[in-house]
């Protein structure tokens, strides 16, 4: 809520502390399997181009939270092919959502809650921004670029730009994946210019929590593709 | 796409974030004018809130058998048309509720009763289509980047259809009928224990239960995940 108040500056800053406290918040990602977390990240990536089974995966996840299954989400995984109802019964298993049956449902029980928490807030995170922001970031996966995008949250210094001469941020330099991340950031009211040899953020003013949960998706991906 | 359609056309008219888009074409029948809303908070803070339909008004669940009728206005914005019932919630003079009272024994409350974190609200106002619409989804490949990604992005538009005419070039078209709502308002009431109930009238009034039910009856621990708790991130 801080965030749309506050100075451009102070958005910035406050940004910069959060991802750094995202990073070990999203640890249970990291400490998974090798096997276990790269079916995880797979099915993320699965995840971020099909919207309907991220609204699906979210209001699953919101029903096992709460402990109170409702007709919402049995009608968001009845509207599901079979072959994603597989893969959402298999994420959900992967997390630490004991299931049941075929398909989850409200018997279900979390067996491992800090893990269950940590991909509901990665997918909490992914549902509720704009529209074709998952599937750039999906598209960032690809180009392996969050590690270098999660760099630049940290690096914006206090004068909000960073140096493109950082070995760090060179993908930045290839204009068309600059221009994705462009897109992405300011689907999220982050405005990023490009300069010479630096980069420049800027954070809408009227900008609500959109920047933050760009930040909680960067972090959360990161750490669960840190092998890929 | 209809979400997307509706959600796309509240930001483009509604600032204040005020209304809430209709996010199923098959909703839209529900909403009538003074019916019963539920608000679901979330789990995670930045996590909108959902809302459910009952099928029953303010005055079916009262515990006098009086029907409640708003007063209505219709404002022309070409295809759209918007009836507030203000002189019924704004009006001033809103002594007409004094001594009414919910009737929490209806089987509707007590199933609203039984669940937890929500709020009971009263549609107020919405935005209806005043005539047929289409929305059409483009899906674009847009470019390349290094030749290894094509780029694929939607966009969703909606026409009027006064002449007849559909945009051909698009992957999929929804056509949406005349008087379908779109959008709607809501206030949140706050219900005391007996029944008694008032309409959280001004910005920062939150509704709900009086002695709301435990709340530490969520399924997932609270505590599990304490650390994304934001709460000393500076402002």
């Amino acid at each position: 809520a801080g965030l749309g108040t506050s100075s451009h500056h102070g958005s910035l800053h406050a940004l910069k502390q959060v991802t750094l406290r995202l990073e070990s918040n999203f640890h249970p990602f990291v400490e998974l399997p090798e096997q276990q977390q790269t079916a995880v990240w797979h099915l993320l990536q699965m995840v971020l181009f099909d919207e309907e089974f991220l609204v699906a995966l979210e209001q699953v996840c919101d029903d096992v939270a709460s402990g109170l299954w409702s007709p919402q989400a049995a009608l968001a995984i009845g509207g599901l092919k079979a072959a994603q109802q597989q893969d959402l019964t298999a994420f959900l298993g992967l997390v630490g959502c004991r299931v049941q049956g075929e398909r989850p449902g409200p018997e279900d029980q979390i067996s491992n809650q800090k893990l269950f928490a940590t991909a509901y807030c990665l997918v909490s995170a992914l549902a509720e921004m704009p529209d074709n922001v998952a599937s750039l970031l999906g598209i960032c996966c690809k180009l392996q670029m969050i590690p270098t995008l999660c760099y630049l949250l940290h690096a914006l210094s206090d004068d909000e730009i960073s140096d493109l001469e950082d070995p760090a941020l060179a993908p930045l330099k290839d204009t068309e994946r600059f221009g994705i991340v462009q897109r992405l950031f300011a689907l999220a009211d982050i405005n990023l210019e490009r300069m010479q040899s630096s980069v420049k953020a800027i954070i809408l003013r009227d900008s609500q929590v959109l920047p933050l949960i760009l930040c909680i998706a960067l972090s959360g991906l990161d750490a669960l593709g840190r092998e890929h | 796409m209809f979400a997307k359609a509706t959600r796309n056309f509240l930001k483009e008219v509604d600032d204040d974030g005020n209304l809430i888009s209709v996010s199923n074409l098959n909703d839209s029948d529900k909403l009538q004018l003074l019916s019963l809303v539920t608000k679901k908070r979330r789990y995670w803070c930045w996590q909108r809130p959902k809302y459910q339909f009952l099928s029953v008004t303010l005055g079916d669940v009262l515990t006098e058998d009086q029907s409640l009728s708003p007063a209505s206005a219709a404002v022309g914005l070409d295809i759209l048309s918007s009836a507030y019932p203000a002189a019924w919630m704004r009006g001033g003079n809103l002594s007409f509720i004094t001594r009414r009272k919910l009737n929490l024994k209806d089987p509707v409350l007590q199933q609203v009763l039984e669940r937890r974190n929500e709020v009971l609200c009263v549609l107020t106002q919405k935005i209806v289509t005043t005539q047929k619409c289409v929305i059409s989804e483009h899906v674009q490949i847009e470019e390349k980047c290094g030749g290894m990604v094509g780029i694929q992005t939607k966009t969703v538009q909606v026409s009027a259809m006064e002449d007849g005419n559909v945009i051909k070039d698009c992957n999929v078209a929804l056509e949406i009928p005349a008087a379908t709502t779109i959008a709607y308002g809501i206030m949140e009431l706050y219900v005391r224990q007996d029944g008694q109930f008032e309409f959280c009238l001004l910005q920062g009034k939150h509704g709900g239960f009086e002695h709301e039910r435990r709340v530490d009856d969520i399924y997932l621990d609270p505590l599990a995940y304490r650390d994304f708790a934001f709460v000393d991130m500076p402002d």
